[in-house]
């Protein structure tokens, strides 16, 4: 599916756990 | 935490792991079972696999959680899922492959998967990969330091608990609590230094828990019971725990009748059990006592018709009307 903003945040959210 | 919760409620709401069994092989014991694990979440799939296998008596578990898992996949580069359910059994397939321990298993493991056109020599390539950051990302954010969002999630302060905590064991800079109504100082307790009580703890004679502490602790038990016995999605162990109560009762050489656990509940020690049974319908299932020595009952209301039986013919589960 094309990326959605909602999973571009989640994305985004999840590498800055990760950082 | 919050970053989590945005993961688990946009990209993995209601992602349940499917399992694909592999049949039974020669010299396979009773109990013997392998399976690669699949997660479909909204953007792809994580894949990963489970042996468990008796050697000289003893059985052994081997596997990855990665299909369990709820998180993307990892490589040298970085993060991604796998974009197609036939990637990810690929994937989840060659993991399995290079884990075998027993030549006859690796060999009936490629033959299968062979079969269904599926190399598990090799694992599938870039071009099967969603890629969502890299190393060099995270590298780069962890360099960048908290931004002021991140600091916002964090509560920070100290807890009535710790100050209480510190104030006991003789630091004399803690005063006051944050968010606690003001109040006059507390006189100083007489303690014993940092020394004393570090000694008092290592030579066992520390305090017994105070009644506060008791009632925390069974708070928190019963917090925990109520969240085992509501019905949730099955975590990787409630999965395990159903496919070996499954599994014990098989004959030998034949497949599970389970094709994925939908959801579980364990209210008291029982599992209960929604199973999607390889003909696609669901069936409900309390499994109670102990591993080796399991009770089963199927539950026939509220649910689909759970009465089948394995037809050694036609080697086939087979639905009876």
């Amino acid at each position: 599916p094309p990326l959605t903003a909602e999973d571009l945040a989640a994305i985004e959210h999840l590498s800055k756990s990760y950082a | 935490d919050a970053h989590d919760d945005l993961w688990n409620a946009s990209i993995t709401k209601g992602a349940v792991p499917s399992v694909v069994e592999v049949p039974a092989w020669p010299g396979r014991k009773p109990r013997d079972n392998a399976r690669v694990i699949l997660t479909r979440t909204r953007l792809g799939y994580t894949a990963g696999h489970e042996i468990w296998i008796e050697t000289n008596g003893r059985g052994r578990s081997y596997g990855s959680g990665d299909g369990g898992y709820l998180r993307p996949a990892t490589d040298l580069q970085g993060y991604f899922f796998w974009t197609t359910r036939q990637a990810a059994i690929q994937a989840g397939a060659t993991q399995l492959w290079l884990e075998c321990q027993d030549e006859a298993l690796a060999a009936h493991v490629r033959g299968h998967f062979a079969a269904q056109g599926v190399d598990v020599s090799q694992a599938p390539g870039e071009e099967w990969k969603l890629r969502l950051f890299s190393h060099d990302q995270i590298r780069r954010i962890a360099a960048a330091g908290p931004s002021a969002e991140d600091l916002a999630l964090v509560e920070l302060g100290p807890t009535a608990d710790l100050l209480a905590y510190e104030r006991a064991i003789g630091l004399s800079d803690v005063d006051h609590v944050l968010d606690a109504p003001a109040r006059a100082p507390a006189p100083a307790p007489e303690v014993p230094g940092v020394e004393k009580v570090l000694l008092a703890h290592y030579e066992g004679v520390i305090d017994p828990p105070s009644p506060v502490t008791l009632k925390r602790r069974q708070k928190k038990q019963e917090r925990e019971e109520a969240a085992a016995a509501a019905w949730h999605e099955p975590t990787f162990q409630d999965c395990a725990d159903v496919h070996a109560a499954i599994g014990a009762i098989l004959p030998p050489g034949v497949p599970t009748y389970a094709d994925a656990i939908v959801a579980v509940s364990r209210p008291g020690g029982r599992i209960l059990a929604d199973i999607r049974l390889w003909d696609g319908a669901v069936g409900r299932v309390e499994i109670s006592g102990e591993p080796g020595a399991h009770g089963y009952r199927w539950e026939t209301t509220g649910v689909e018709g759970t009465a089948f039986h394995w037809d050694a013919r036609a080697r086939a589960w087979e639905r009876i009307p």
